[in-house]
């Protein structure tokens, strides 16, 4: 995965980090002190345009053909996220309780072209 | 996007940087909500006391070696097998007790849980703490009452006669009242402690104690309904 940064408008991760300060969340939320919520920006032209799941085979190579017959597929391929991980969240619920649990596939690590 | 447009992530215009980050804010504390089941964030939440939280926290990383399984209680810290390896988000949960009516030989503690967990959750386990400082053999009480929306009163789920030896923490297994707990309106679960007479109170003096009363509890996503084709 690549980080955004410069002037590359190529598929790239975004960093994003909210603090739940600056939200007004501190005092509900013990740990952590924000959320990096990153996303994924950029262009996927034909050449980083991907199966994901696929390996190098015959059917790779088939989709890669018909992708480059057909420019609609090329328009269609998306900068995703490829890589995500949890959001482990200690809180405070409604009654006060202190719950800890972690969200899955919250925060982005990594992004690629579909 | 509109029909047949570029996909959205690859050469979108993009939007103003101040309303970018608006709509980026908002967009995270809708997420973080949705994702814990809360309509809205909590108000004015009540930390427990800033003796009792480390203790609590503590405990609730160490492994109960020693958890006394009530009659009619199950030992069931495992995960369920069919459960396993699924994926299903997993909460872990810290109530501090409220204290309620009092004797001078018996005290009550409330323990509350909130309908967000309890709705769409199943308790795989849960353990009551209790601190007691007598030093010596101290033959304790110990009920589970659950309020009876009926009766506008609370049952009795289960009772448990302890023999304290020595001054410290005792651990109870509340796993089976907490699950049924769980499928009822009032979350509450209420625990009557009594001790014999000229023992004192059974519980600490105040609440900013470090030895006050909890309950650690670990619960699961339910496991998601599946439609089955004949």
């Amino acid at each position: 995965g690549v980080d955004c940064g410069g002037d590359s408008r190529m598929c790239c991760r975004q960093e994003f980090f909210v603090d739940f300060k600056e939200i007004g969340w501190e005092d509900w939320i013990i740990q952590p002190e924000g959320y990096h919520m990153n996303y994924c920006a950029g262009l996927c032209p034909l050449h980083l345009a991907g199966a994901p799941g696929l390996a190098s085979s015959f059917h790779t190579a088939v989709l890669n053909r018909v992708k480059a017959a057909s420019a609609a597929a090329a328009a269609g391929s998306c900068c995703v996220p490829t890589q995500r991980r949890p959001l482990s969240l200690l809180y405070y619920d409604r009654d006060s309780n202190i719950v800890k649990t972690d969200i899955p596939d919250m925060i982005v690590d990594s992004c690629g072209c579909t | 996007a509109t029909e047949g447009s570029r996909c959205p992530s690859c050469g979108a215009a993009a939007p103003a940087p101040g309303w970018q980050r608006d709509a980026l804010l908002a967009l995270a504390k809708q997420s973080i909500l949705a994702e814990l089941r809360l309509p809205a964030r909590p108000g004015a939440p009540q930390p427990p006391a800033r003796g009792s939280l480390p203790t609590a926290l503590r405990r609730m990383r160490a492994q109960p070696s020693d958890v006394a399984a009530a009659p009619g209680m199950l030992r069931d810290g495992r995960v369920p097998a069919r459960n396993a390896g699924m994926g299903l988000q997993e909460y872990e949960i810290l109530s501090f007790a409220e204290s309620g009516p009092s004797t001078p030989r018996s005290a009550r503690l409330n323990f509350r849980f909130s309908q967000e967990v309890a709705g769409s959750a199943e308790i795989l386990q849960a353990t009551l703490y209790l601190f007691w400082a007598a030093p010596g053999p101290l033959p304790v009480t110990v009920r589970l009452l659950q309020p009876d929306p009926a009766r506008q009163n609370v049952t009795m789920a289960s009772e448990t006669r302890l023999e304290v030896q020595r001054s410290g923490w005792t651990t109870l297994d509340v796993g089976a009242a907490l699950r049924s707990l769980f499928g009822q309106e009032i979350l509450q679960l209420t625990v009557e402690l009594e001790v014999p007479e000229d023992w004192g109170s059974p519980l600490p003096s105040d609440h900013s104690d470090s030895h006050w009363p909890f309950v650690v509890a670990q619960a699961r996503a339910r496991t998601p309904h599946r439609v089955h084709r004949r």
